[in-house]
């Protein structure tokens, strides 16, 4: 079980105060697929982070498996993300010196998986995403949407019980967005939770419920 | 003019060649407003960037202004380039130390614009993408969209008269991109030149003429 109590999350710059999150309150359950949806800066993304355990929020209580996030220091809260939770970055976020396999075996590296297993698994995975023939290519030898897909088989590629992805077809033509929304909706299909950011109606739609944000405020939880 | 005659873009990987773009020929007059699209991987952004002079044509030719680029040195490319050229790129491009305002003034520093002259204007690109309140922030300190909000500001900021646009919506909600359509409907309307690369049919269809293309080969240029 997820469950965010009065989140909030403040940035303070110089004198001004940014309220990116203010009383955030949500319960998800094992196995659901939820979009999230909002305005450009309207905090999404920020969820995500404190979700995915990247960042902490001001106040307010995430229970993640039941367990209070708060109570845990930075490594047990790392060891938490790199064997739960497969995260898809807004940005990619590919390592620059690794080719596209390499990146893809990371978190199977974190998870002390051997060699030949992590290649074949990281293999497979970048099959799924349709790019067989550019494992050996580095981020800056791909293109936009390219880069996105390498994103997606590496948070797949250890089947993590908890998916986060921040706008995971914003690069992609239609037919391989919707491609990786079948690749989304079997790993759902077989118990895996997905949250999903997106700015796509027809993307939004295929998840079974809506979160909805403005300014930092859940205005839509539900259905 | 613009003019594209048998461009090719070949990159050699260790043994294997990718033909990015494969003998793609077409014309662009003064004024128009043109849209890309195509699977990703098609050679959108590679047509962009030979388009931009940040890449030279593997062979072929291509004109800009009547004047054939292959004839010019790279100085002359870049000079072309920050005089004539405004480019919204895919990944944004943004210099990480420099805050929201700086990033925008960047084009009117080398057209040798005066450092007020250099702030109102860069403060009007802001307010015009919806950006008033955050051009102190760093790139770091924006959210996606703001910083491709920030990209397009930068752009647009001198007024150039041939304006490159890679996905320039991918990262927005919907109305954050209308916002955006109408400002670039509002600079075509004056006579600069608009090429954009979108996945979004709905983007598309607000362009006069599409441009489609298919592993690295043009399959449809006008209409
Ligand atoms: N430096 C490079 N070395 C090798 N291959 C490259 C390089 N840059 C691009 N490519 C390949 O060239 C092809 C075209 O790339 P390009 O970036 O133009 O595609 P695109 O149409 O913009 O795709 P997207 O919609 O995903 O952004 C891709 O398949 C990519 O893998
Ligand atoms: N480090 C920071 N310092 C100050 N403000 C920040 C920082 N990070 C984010 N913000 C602000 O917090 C707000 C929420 O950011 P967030 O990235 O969560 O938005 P988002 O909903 O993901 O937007 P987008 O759809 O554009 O990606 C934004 O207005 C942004 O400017
Ligand atoms: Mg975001
Ligand atoms: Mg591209």
């Amino acid at each position: 079980l997820i469950s965010f109590d009065r989140i909030r999350k403040i940035y303070r710059l110089s004198e001004i105060e940014i309220k990116a999150l203010d009383d955030a309150s949500f319960q998800i359950e094992e196995g659901e697929f939820v979009a999230i949806m909002g305005p450009s800066g309207s905090g999404k993304t920020t969820i995500l982070n404190i979700l995915g355990c990247l960042a902490r929020p001001s106040s307010g209580e995430y229970l993640l498996d039941n367990k209070n996030t708060e109570q845990m220091n930075d490594r047990e809260l790392a060891r938490l993300r790199n064997s739960k939770i497969g995260f898809v970055f807004q940005n990619f976020n590919l390592l620059p010196r690794f080719s596209a396999l390499e990146n893809v075996e990371l978190p199977l590296v974190y998870a002390n998986v051997g060699k030949k297993a992590r290649e074949s698994l990281s293999l497979k995975a970048l099959g799924e995403v349709g790019l067989s023939d550019r494992t050996g290519h580095l981020p800056s030898q791909l293109s936009g949407g390219e880069q996105q897909r390498v994103a997606i088989a590496r948070a797949l590629v250890n089947n993590p019980p908890l998916i986060l992805a921040d706008e995971p077809t914003g690069n992609l033509d239609s037919n391989s967005g919707r491609e990786i929304m079948k690749l989304l909706h079997n790993i759902n299909y077989q118990g895996n939770t997905i949250i999903m950011i997106t700015h796509d109606q027809g993307i939004a739609d295929q998840a079974r419920r809506l979160i909805a944000l403005k300014d930092g405020k859940i205005v839509k939880r539900d259905g």
